[in-house]
């Protein structure tokens, strides 16, 4: 199973037209590995983007330096998916 | 049997389709089992059909999981099949329904993805294609329809998750689909079902040009989405693709609606705020159950407006 220790998942919130844009810029780092769960629109709606752990540090300056605000929306992706597996194999044969 | 099946935690491909025989089984008077193609990597490709009589009646499409990482939306869908047999005979406007109108319900969209999303990659989203030339895998199967193909709002880059493929219709998961509507040819509703962002969305995604049907389709994502609201309170936008959310082109309600299917939609399933689509088990029931108030009143405004 592909391990996603130390991965997060940042919220965005793009204030403006070209804070969209510099997220966009984002998009296109292919370096970056990035994982766009809701990708970047309109200024006011949220962006949700996962990040693996050795971009965290890239992806947190650039959006600091473009004042672009963001919150961590899922602090570490493995521990919610360990969640959900022990979740699966404790209720697994309960009935409804 | 079903009614012991645990429709709260989320299943694998093999149970899910162990949970559709089993369904089939017992309600042989209202529910078959139909292929309608095979994966890229060979599986079947089912769909449920609910009907009480008749060939190429007047239907609706529901399908569940076309990304196949968005666990709660296959999770619905299996909600859903069982709801629709409980429904049938006690349930006026289920019944209704099922007396005029049959019911196509396609729970695993992309199969492929979803077992590998059970082996390999929990975040996978896309199917499992290979593209001549490149090493990444997997096209999105919500961009590769044959409505505005290609155009802005679709990556090229195979390595995106938001591939388009190389050409409309080069998924099988999406050709089958469309071979099916058009032979069919006699659905009035089709709903595809993702999650997450509590949205309920109609054409164009490809333009912000208002579609010929807008004033009506607004009325009735706002019916709907009031009926969803009146379970749980939860919140939800509705709207174009393209107004609310972002530009999408090749996207599969803009097919659907391009077809003659005025009453084309799609879900974006509720989304706590804190996991994405990464939705907690203890979610899946109260998500199908308001979804359900949505999709019956979609079904029962496509019913009482044939055209």
């Amino acid at each position: 199973l592909e391990n996603f220790v130390g991965h997060q998942v940042l919220r965005i919130s793009a204030a403006d037209e070209a804070q969209v844009q510099k997220v966009k810029e984002l998009e296109d780092l292919e370096h970056l590995q990035l994982d766009f769960w809701r990708g970047p629109a309109q200024p006011g709606s949220s962006i949700d983007v996962r990040v693996p752990f050795p971009s965290i540090q890239a992806v947190k300056v650039f959006l600091e330096a473009h004042a672009i605000s963001y919150s961590i929306m899922i602090e570490d992706v493995q521990s919610l998916l360990d969640e959900e597996q022990e979740q699966m194999f404790a209720f697994q044969g309960r009935a409804r | 049997s079903t009614n012991t099946f645990n429709y709260a935690i989320y299943h694998t491909l093999d149970e899910i389709y162990e949970f559709m025989d089993m369904l089939v089984a017992e309600n042989p008077q209202l529910v078959s089992k139909l292929q309608i193609g095979n994966t890229y990597e060979g599986r079947p490709i089912y769909v449920l059909k609910f009907s009480t009589g008749g060939n190429k009646r007047p239907a609706i499409w529901i399908d569940t999981g076309i990304h196949s990482r968005e666990w709660v939306t296959q999770a619905s869908g299996t909600w859903f099949a069982k709801k629709i047999t409980e429904d049938y005979g006690q349930d006026p406007k289920i019944t209704a329904i099922l007396s005029n109108m049959d019911i196509f319900l396609e729970i695993v969209t992309n199969p492929d993805g979803f077992a590998f999303t059970h082996s390999t990659n929990r975040l996978w989203r896309k199917t499992r294609s290979r593209t001549a030339g490149s090493s990444c895998i997997g096209v999105d199967p919500n961009r590769n329809w044959d409505a505005a193909f290609g155009m802005p709002g679709a990556s090229g880059n195979p390595c995106t998750e938001t591939y388009r493929g190389k050409y409309a219709n080069s998924e099988t998961e999406v050709k089958s689909i469309v071979d099916f509507v058009k032979d069919h040819g006699n659905i009035k509703g089709f709903i595809s079902i993702h999650s997450y962002s509590q949205l309920l969305l109609y054409p164009y995604g490809y333009t912000n040009t208002p579609n010929p049907d807008q004033q009506e389709l607004d009325q009735l994502a706002k019916e709907a989405v009031t009926a969803l609201s009146s379970l749980h309170g939860t919140k939800y936008t509705y709207g174009s693709i393209y107004t609310t959310i972002y530009q999408a082109s090749g996207n599969t309600i803009d097919w659907t609606y391009s077809q003659g299917i005025k009453y084309s939609y799609t879900f974006e399933l509720r989304d706590t705020g804190r996991y994405g689509f990464l939705l907690p088990a203890s979610q899946i029931i109260p998500t199908a159950q308001e979804t359900w108030l949505a999709l019956v009143t979609i079904m029962d405004h496509v019913k009482n407006h044939p055209y």
